[in-house]
This record gives C-alpha cells, sequence and structure tokens, in this order.
C-alpha cells in the first residue's frame, strides 16, 4: 500500500500549478525512495522532472512500487477542495485503480476524501546525461518570471547569452528589440535576492518564450531559480521545492536552419 | 530562421 501524508498540502498545490499547463496527464511514480515524474510536454520540445523525496514528506509509506497514470484536469478539480493550511493524504492500495486524497483542516474539524480514477498512460521514460554546465546561473524566481514575461513581447524567442561579466536576454519581432542585462550581485546580503553566475565556457542560446512562460509557473515554489546551460544542448531551469525536492524543465533550444 | 529542435534527440529512451 502507498500513503503520503503532507502538513502543507500548499506544496502540492503548487507543484500542480507548475505543471499542468504544460501537461495534460502524467504518471506519478511511486517509490520506497519518493514520488518521481518524468513527463514531455505534447509537442516533445521540453521535458518536466520531479523528485518529491519520501523523507520530505509527514508521513510516508510505499510497500509496492506504484505507477499512478492521473489527468492533470481532475487532479487539479480535487486540489481546488483544499484549504491552504490543509493537511493532505494521498493514499492507494497495491494495483490500485483509483488514488484517495484526504484532507484535514488544521483543526481536524473538517476531513474531506475524494477519490480519483487512475489512466493507464503509455509512459516513455529519456534518460536524461550527466552533465557539467558550461553556465550556472542563479537568480531570484520573480525577476526570471518578469524577464520572460517581458521579453516574450518582443518575439517568440529569447536569446540568453552568459559571460563572466553577467547574463544578458534578448528579443526582437516586429515592434523592435529588447535587452534585459543582470550582473552578478555584488553583495549577498539576502540570499533570495541574489544573482549568481558560475561560468566554465560563455554560451549563447536560443529558445522558445512560450515554453519559458510554462516553466515560471513554478515561481511560487521557490525564491531561488537555477539555469544551466551548455552549447547545444537542453537549458535545464530548476526550481528547489523547500526540503522536499525539486522540479527540473528541460527545453531544447533553436538552431538555425 | 531559427529552428525548434525535439527534446528527443538530445535524450534518448531508457
Amino acid at each position: 500500500m502507498f500513503e503520503a501524508r503532507l502538513v502543507q498540502s500548499s506544496i502540492f498545490k503548487k507543484v500542480l500549478e507548475a505543471i499542468k499547463e504544460l501537461l495534460n496527464e502524467a504518471t506519478f511514480d511511486c517509490s520506497d525512495s519518493g514520488i518521481q515524474l518524468q513527463a514531455m510536454d505534447s509537442s516533445h520540445v521540453s521535458l518536466v522532472s520531479l523528485n518529491l523525496r519520501s523523507d520530505g514528506f509527514d508521513q510516508y509509506r510505499c510497500d509496492r512500487n506504484l505507477s499512478m497514470g492521473i489527468n492533470l484536469a481532475s487532479m487539479t478539480k480535487i486540489m481546488k477542495c483544499a484549504g491552504n493550511d490543509d493537511i493532505m493524504t494521498m493514499k492507494a492500495q497495491d494495483n490500485a485503480d483509483s488514488v484517495t486524497f484526504m484532507f484535514e483542516s488544521p483543526n481536524q474539524e473538517k476531513m474531506s476524501d475524494y477519490e480519483m480514477k487512475l489512466m493507464n498512460l503509455d509512459q516513455e521514460h529519456l534518460g536524461i546525461p550527466e552533465t557539467d554546465y558550461s553556465c550556472v546561473i542563479k537568480l531570484p524566481s520573480a525577476e526570471f518570471a518578469r524577464i520572460c514575461r517581458d521579453l516574450s513581447q518582443f518575439g517568440e524567442s529569447v536569446v540568453i547569452s552568459c559571460t563572466k561579466e553577467g547574463v544578458k536576454f534578448s528579443a526582437a519581432g516586429d515592434i523592435g528589440s529588447a535587452n534585459i542585462k543582470l550582473a552578478q550581485t555584488a553583495n549577498v546580503d539576502k540570499e533570495d535576492e541574489a544573482v549568481s553566475i558560475e561560468m566554465q565556457e560563455k554560451v549563447s542560446l536560443t529558445f522558445a518564450c512560450r515554453y519559458l512562460n510554462y516553466f515560471t509557473k513554478a515561481t511560487p515554489l521557490s525564491p531561488q531559480v537555477c539555469l544551466s546551460m551548455s552549447a547545444e544542448v537542453p537549458l535545464v531551469v530548476e526550481y528547489k521545492i523547500g526540503e522536499i525536492g525539486h522540479i527540473r524543465y528541460y527545453l531544447a533550444p533553436k538552431i538555425e536552419e | 530562421k531559427m529552428a525548434q529542435r525535439s527534446i528527443t534527440s538530445f535524450f534518448t529512451k531508457s
């Protein structure tokens, strides 16, 4: 049997917000080590990889590996029924064709449970090679969301160029062009507001704005986001999820035809 | 003109 209890159900709500526009359905793989999800968007341009470690849950039990195929629109309906301060428990029997979500109010005066049917999804797991990235940029997640939003007004693509001096985001289109440069922050009093760059080699890559904007739906999960880039490989956009895990988005670059 | 690559051209099925 599988049972996972999370005192802060809001974390799970935010995780769902972070994937539901990119994916229609996904398989949640539950094992002793936690809950994992890997899925591509329908155009196979990006890949989402979610990892929630079992030790990050308040209670966790998984006797046998379980793959739960879930329609994310259905799951969104159920998660809307949870209060932000509710305690959430997910429960499924071995080989079950449904999963139950239980929500308890903090004072335990209201208890609700919702059973959701599982789907059979064709699972395609992709092997993600270990990569030493040429540039690793950490910046406030709200700043990154703002940049993606602002630049998507100018064109379909954003060029991200990283040098030792800083990182530049550029877009160009019918109305003109836009450039946003961020320098490394000099003093890091507030870690959450820092911009830091680790660079081995400078990199400049072009990405679709649309997908970057989908990724920024994860902004409420973490005050910082980490961008990893190397020439001619997918960009990694990573948000930490508190003490429980992370969500990573991989985005294939655009190339000169 | 820029062309969008597919993620499957970088990551292989495991």
